[in-house]
C-alpha cells in the first residue's frame, strides 16, 4: 500500500512562500485506481511528484510498498523509481533528439534487455496507443496528443507496479482519450497495478475506486466509488 | 475575412511523407468564432500554424484581411504576426528565465509602450486569467494550467484582431476553463475579434459560429451554428 502522512510542501518565493501541499494524509491500497481532481494550481502535480520522490516534502512521510521513500537519498530514490514507478508527465518530458521508439526504450536500458527485445517491447506499446506509424518520428515531428501518448508508452514499458499519471488525456480527443483510459483500467483490473491519475477529465474519474478532491494544497474530500 | 484555398502541407520523413493537410479550403468572416475539432493528429495545429504564417504551405494560398500572407517572406510574416495575430501555443512556448509578467509584456515591446504601461497592461491581463498572485513566478514555478494561462494572456496583450488558440483549455479544470472560454467569447462579441480555436473540448464548440471537423488532414464537415 501507499501511505502519505502529514505531507507539507512549501516552495520559497523570494520573501514569501507558496504552500503547494498542506498537511496531506492519504492511504492507497495496492491495486487501487485513484483519481486526483481539483482546480488548476491546487497541488495535483506536486502531490504526484512527492509520491514519486521527484520532489522532497518539507514535512511528513511517504511509504510505498513498505519502503519509506522520504528517508531515501537521491540514488536510492532513483533506483526505487526505476524499479517501481512509471511516471507520465503533464508536459511529457521527452528527449527531443530521439525518436518515439528510442524514447520508449529508455527505461528498458536499466533492465538490460538486448536491443531487439527493447525495440519490440517499445514498438508494441506504441502500437497499443495508436502510434504504429509514428515510431520513427521525433517529438518535434509529432502532434501534441501524439507526444502525450509517447510519454504514456514510456511510463508503461518496464511494467511498473505503480503508475503516476499527470493529466494523461489533456491533449487527446474523447475517442483517443477513452482508449487510453481503457488501457489504464485494464492494467489495473488485469495486471493489478496501482494507478494514481491527476486529471481534469471527469471521464477518468468514473473508473476510479477512490476520488481525492484537492483545493489550495489541502484534501477537501475523498469519495469511495463502488465499482 | 480569412480565405484558405487548396492548402496542402507535407512533412518529409526520410523516404516517406506525412500529408498533414490535404487540399484544405475554408473561408472565415471577420468577427467569426471558429472551432477546429478533430482527432489527435488530424492537422489542427498544422492548420493554425499555416494560417498564422508559422509554417509554409506546400500548395495553396492564405489571405488574411486582404493580405496574401503565403506570398510574404520571413520579415513580412514576422511584422504581420506582430501587428495582427495573437497565438496561444499548445505547449505554451514561454521564456523559462522570465516571470509571467515579463513573458506577457514581450509583445508590447514592439508597440513601444513605456515600461510602466507595459507592466500595468500585462499584469491586468494576468489578473483577468486568475494569476494575480503568480505575476513574479517563472514558468518552472507555475502549474501546467497556470503556464497555459500565461500563454493566453501573452496572446491577448497587444489586442490583436485575430486570435489563433491551440487547445487553450487542455490543462484547465472545467471552472477555470469556462472562465477562459467566456473571455474569448467576450473578445469576440464585444471587441469583434476573429477567433479560431483548435480544441478537444466540446464545451468550447458550443459557442462557435462555425465548427470545422478535421480528419487525416482533410476537412470532413463544416457546421454552421446559429448563435
Ligand atoms: N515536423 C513534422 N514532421 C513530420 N510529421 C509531422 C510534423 N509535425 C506534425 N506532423 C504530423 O502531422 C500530423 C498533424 O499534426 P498536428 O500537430 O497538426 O495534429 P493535431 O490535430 O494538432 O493533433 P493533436 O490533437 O494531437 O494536437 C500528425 O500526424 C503529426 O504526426
Ligand atoms: N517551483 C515552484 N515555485 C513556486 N511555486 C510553485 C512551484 N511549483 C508549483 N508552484 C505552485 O504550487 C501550486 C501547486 O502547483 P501544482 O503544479 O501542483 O498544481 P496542479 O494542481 O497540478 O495544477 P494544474 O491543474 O494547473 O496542472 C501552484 O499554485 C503553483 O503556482
Ligand atoms: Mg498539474
Ligand atoms: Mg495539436
Amino acid at each position: 500500500e501507499i501511505l502519505i502522512q502529514n505531507v507539507t510542501k512549501i516552495y520559497p518565493m523570494g520573501e514569501s512562500k507558496v504552500y503547494a501541499l498542506r498537511d496531506i494524509s492519504l492511504s492507497i491500497k495496492q491495486g487501487e485506481f485513484v483519481c486526483l481532481l481539483g482546480p488548476s494550481g491546487s497541488g495535483k502535480s506536486t502531490l504526484l511528484y512527492v509520491i514519486g520522490g521527484l520532489e522532497e516534502a518539507n514535512e511528513g512521510r511517504v511509504d510505498i510498498f513498505g519502503e519509506r521513500i522520504t528517508d531515501y537519498d537521491q540514488n536510492q530514490l532513483s533506483l526505487f523509481r526505476r524499479n517501481y514507478i512509471g511516471f507520465v508527465f503533464q508536459s511529457f518530458n521527452l528527449f527531443t533528439r530521439h525518436t518515439a521508439s528510442e524514447n520508449v526504450q529508455i527505461p528498458l536500458f536499466f533492465a538490460r534487455r538486448d536491443k531487439r527485445t527493447r525495440k519490440e517491447q517499445a514498438d508494441g506499446l506504441l502500437e497499443l496507443v495508436g502510434l504504429k506509424d509514428r515510431i520513427l518520428h521525433k517529438p518535434g515531428e509529432l502532434s501534441g496528443g501524439q507526444q502525450q501518448r509517447v510519454s504514456i508508452a514510456r511510463a508503461l514499458v518496464s511494467d511498473p507496479p505503480l503508475i503516476l499519471a499527470d493529466e494523461p488525456t489533456g491533449n487527446l480527443d474523447s475517442k483517443t482519450g477513452k482508449e487510453i483510459i481503457e488501457l489504464f483500467v485494464n492494467l489495473n483490473k488485469d495486471n493489478g497495478k496501482t494507478i494514481i491519475i491527476a486529471t481534469h477529465d471527469k471521464a477518468v474519474a468514473q473508473f476510479a475506486h477512490k476520488i481525492v478532491y484537492l483545493r489550495d494544497g489541502c484534501i477537501q474530500n475523498v469519495e469511495e466509488n463502488k465499482i
